[in-house]
Formats: C-alpha cells, structure tokens, sequence
C-alpha cells in the first residue's frame, strides 16, 4: 500500500530540524535523506495506485530516479515502452523530455495514435562521467509531452532501428 | 561554438573565439542584450587578521572579493535539430553546462553540473556562476521568498538601519527560492531555478548564482564538521541544476516567469510501463 504521510514527516522532520546540508552531521544528512527517500518510495506506489486505477492497467509501472544523468533501464533496454506523464498544475503543461535510450531511431505517438516529433541525441560526456557504471544508454531521446490540468497522458514509444548511431556532436 | 541558435521566440548568440554566451534577444518584442556567462569560485576564508571568522555551512565568508575564473575558453560541441539545439560547454572535469533552446520554449534553459569539487589544493571553494548584462541596473536587483513577495534588493545597503558593510560580496548575498531578476527601464533578465540557492548582483547588470562549494574549515556553529560532503563515491559531492533564463519588458515579465516557476516547482511526474498500450 503507498501513502504520504511518510513523506509528509520526513519533510516536517527536515524542515524542523532546518536540514539544509551542512547544518549537521554528515551521518545526519544522511538519515534525512534516507528518511525522504522512504517517503518517496512509498508516493511513488500511491501515483502508481492512482494511475493503475484512472487508467485501467495494471502494468507494472516503474518511476526512474536517475533520469536527469540519463539513467532508467527500462527505457534503456525496451523495444516498446509506455510513458506516463502526469500533470499537478490546474493547466495544462508541455513539457520536454529527455529519456536514455540505446536505439537510434524511434517512433513516439500520443494517446491517440499521433506521431510525436522526436530525436535522439548523444549523451553528453559530463553526464557519462556523473553516472559511471550506473547506467549504459549511449543516446537520449528528445520529445515535447502534453499533460490535462491535474492529470495524465500516455505516450508510446518504440524502437524503429538500432543503428546506425546519430552524429556525435560537432566540434566547436 | 556557434554564432548563434534560436528558434521562433528567442534568439542566443556566442562569442565564437571563447565559446561563451555573448547575447540574448527575445524575437517576439525586439529587444536585444549583451549577456556573457562564466563559472567562478571564490577562495573559502580560513580566517583573518580581521576576523578568525571562517567560510563553513552556516557562514560564507570568501577571502577576496575577486572570484577565481574557472575557464576562459571551454571546449564545445553542438548538436542541432528539430527538437532541441544544444551548446555544450566543458569548463573543467568538475565544471560542465547545456545551454539549451527547445523549439517551443520562450526560455534558455542552462543545465549545469558542478563536482566532485577538487580540494587537494587545500583550498574551499564556493562555486558560482554569473551573468553579466548590459541592462543598467544601478546595485538594484530582485529576489523571491519562497515563490511569493519579490524583494527590492540594493547593494551594501538596508531598508531599515544604516548598513557598515563589512563583507563587501558575503553582505551583498541573499537567498533565492525560485526566482529573481534585475532590470532597467527596457529589459527585465529573469532568472527561474530549481532550487534554493544564494545570489548576488556585486556588479551592476550582473547576477552571480552559488551553485556548490565544499569546505575544509567548520565555522564555529556547533556542527563541528566542514561542509564537505562525500557524494557516492567519497570523492565529493557532483550537483546538477538548472536555471531558466527569459527576457522580457519589466512590464510583462510576470506573465512569464510565474507559470515558469509554477512548472519549475511542480514538475511532470514520470513513470513507464514495458510493453504496448
């Protein structure tokens, strides 16, 4: 079962004990972030009731942590995969993503079938330094999403062609 | 680097010799600024013959007003398409930034990675990076609290006693939470981030982010330890941030930058299913 309220007291607990880094303990800090990270666990099975329910499957569903040093098997490894965006804000958003992916040609549609604009770029080096061996993909890929106000969209995606790899950045 | 890439809303040029920002124009209203960007880190105070006083967690405190440039001339690459164009500057092996122009985006987005901080040098260091304009700022610029009130701030001055400036670019440091700006009769430099961090506007038409630092000095706050922190592999901690930059008249930059805080702040939810629909 998920549930905030462990993040709500991990967060009342960071916030009390005014836990901006430094201000304590290193071994400290590191029971506040253990303390966030349990309570993000346990959000994340809540969004994955709520969406199993709103959107009548029951696909496993999985929340990748390390996207922003392009790090998320399942995207990495995926002939065809499902992602789900969904929106807080009471407008509706566009938003761009960027997935890490191992292919080098890829079909993206929406909910309704359309194709999405899309490319696939190399990863840069900075983040191959930052996520060593914690993830392989060599490219990532690069689409617009649109979200409903306070909801979600589905997009899916899939591998088209696995080489030839794209260009790799041009030299200054 | 590139002379420039734009798409339909913002145009951003480079100085080619040194692969640095150089220029920013929102194609919607015309209006056009000088706007160079660096990283810097300004040397941790170890203490002083004025004050034993040194740079730790709770207290910034460098020890001379001049930051240490990081790279004058970062290597770049750039990738072009329909989608997104990119300028990838490489400062340092600690020090690496995206500056990035989505197709549809009425931002420049900068997505910087600073770490682990090199410290065998034995030096602390506070990293920032700054942007310096041309929009004739005259010590005035704006910080948030929390996304709410933005706040007139002035250098080396106080709205509410007479100020002896001590630290002359500590002093001049405020937080900010999701925004701040500065801007003159024409042009209003928005600057929107991702997370609490500290800025200053030291010189005029200038904004300077502290994005890390790592200490090796504790300040005497009762923690007892320096701000060091040992990252995944105890070598020092690696952050990546961004930053969203627009340009607007100070008249509409509101209708701007709050729902680019508001989506800064609530970000999409990600999740992924394997398989077909």
């Amino acid at each position: 079962e998920g549930d905030s309220n462990t993040l709500k007291h991990a967060m009342a607990v960071a916030q009390h004990h005014d836990a901006v880094s430094g201000t304590e303990k290193q071994h400290v800090a590191n029971d506040y972030a253990k303390r966030l990270a349990i309570g993000s666990a346990h959000c994340q099975v809540l969004v994955s009731n709520s969406l199993a329910l709103l959107s009548g499957s029951n696909v496993p569903r999985v929340f990748c942590e390390n996207l922003n040093i392009s790090v998320c098997p399942i995207t990495e490894s995926s002939k065809q995969f499902l992602l789900n965006v969904y929106n807080p804000l009471a407008r509706p958003v566009g938003w761009s993503v960027h997935l890490p992916v191992n292919g080098s040609v890829y079909n993206v549609t929406d909910s309704d079938g359309t194709p999405v604009d899309n490319q696939v770029i190399p990863v840069s080096k900075a983040t191959q330094d930052l996520r060593r061996d914690r993830g392989s993909a060599q490219f990532e890929l690069v689409f617009q999403v649109q979200a409903p106000p306070m909801g979600f969209s589905t997009y899916t995606i899939t591998l088209v062609q696995d080489s030839p790899a794209p260009a790799p950045p041009k030299p200054g | 680097a590139p002379t420039s890439i734009q798409n339909k809303y913002l145009k951003v040029t480079f100085d080619t010799q040194t692969g640095l920002l150089s220029g920013l124009t929102n194609l919607e209203t015309q209006q056009t600024i000088k706007l160079m960007q660096n990283f810097y880190w300004y040397n941790a105070s170890v203490g002083n013959s004025e004050s034993v006083q040194t740079s730790g967690a709770y207290i910034f405190r460098p020890n001379s007003t001049t930051p240490i440039i990081i790279n004058t001339k970062p290597e770049v690459t750039t990738l072009q398409n329909s989608v997104v164009q990119e300028v990838r500057q490489w400062f340092s092996p600690w020090v690496s930034q995206v500056v990035r122009l989505y197709a549809e985006s009425k931002y420049l987005e900068l997505e910087w990675t600073v770490g682990p901080i090199p410290v065998r040098d034995l030096f602390g260091k506070e990293v920032i990076t700054r942007l310096d304009s041309s929009i004739e700022t005259e010590g005035y610029f704006y910080t948030d609290s929390n996304g709410r009130e933005i706040l007139q701030r002035r250098k080396d001055y106080r709205p509410t006693w007479d100020l002896k400036q001590t630290e002359p670019v500590a002093g001049n440091y405020y937080p900010i939470n999701t925004r701040a700006f500065i801007k003159d009769k024409q042009n209003q430099l928005t600057v929107v981030t991702d997370r609490s961090q500290g800025i200053s506007s030291i010189y005029n038409g200038s904004l300077e982010i502290m994005v890390h630092r790592r200490l090796l000095c504790d300040d005497y706050r009762g923690v007892g330890e320096a701000l060091s922190e040992p990252g995944d592999y105890n070598d020092g901690l690696s952050v990546r941030g961004r930053l969203l930059l627009a340009l607007t008249p100070p008249s509409t930059s509101a209708d701007t930058h709050r729902p680019l805080g508001q989506e800064m702040v609530f970000q999409p939810t990600l999740s992924f299913q394997q398989g077909a629909p």
